[in-house]
């Protein structure tokens, strides 16, 4: 039968960064094709197809809360393959080669995580599993 | 291009949609 795709409202103005993605306008509706964990989705807006941020869309029926996975304040064990360098207040500065506790995984892919005493957004295609136990 | 998603970490929500979500 015929694939029905996720329609989503884009809900800010978004201006591409590189080839492979697409320019948004608020209030644009576009078709997901593929939504990746990384908080990258893969879209197509008329005649247009590449990839969009996550954060910048809102599903039409209702806020999106209902898709958003539960926290777990366990904290499921990742290891930082990139360091990245906190640019806002919520999020956490983290060197190569850190595990952490991934605490909550957003669809925006920017994951809250532990460090010790420290918790903060991180992105989450920095971050790989551990196969280590807690 | 759906083979090569970008490299870098896509952007925060916008600050209107932080205002919602808190």
């Amino acid at each position: 039968g015929p694939i029905i795709l996720d329609t989503y409202r884009v809900i800010a103005d978004f201006e591409k960064t590189s080839k492979h993605e697409i320019n948004l306008h608020t209030g644009d509706l576009v078709e997901i094709v593929e939504k990746n964990q990384n908080g990258w989705w893969f879209c197509q807006c008329e005649s247009k197809r590449g990839w969009v941020p996550a954060s910048y869309l809102e599903p039409l029926d209702g806020p999106e809360e209902a898709e958003e996975p539960d926290p777990d304040y366990e904290g499921d064990l990742h290891i930082t393959t990139q360091a990245y360098q906190a640019e806002q207040e919520d999020e956490i500065s983290l060197e190569v080669g850190e595990t952490v506790e991934v605490i909550h995984k957003l669809l925006d892919g920017w994951w809250v995580v532990r460090k010790g005493e420290e918790t903060g957004h991180y992105p989450s295609m920095f971050l790989q599993k551990s196969d280590k136990k807690n | 291009s759906i083979k090569n998603p970008p490299q870098n970490p896509p952007p925060r929500p916008p600050p209107e949609m932080r205002r919602k979500q808190a």
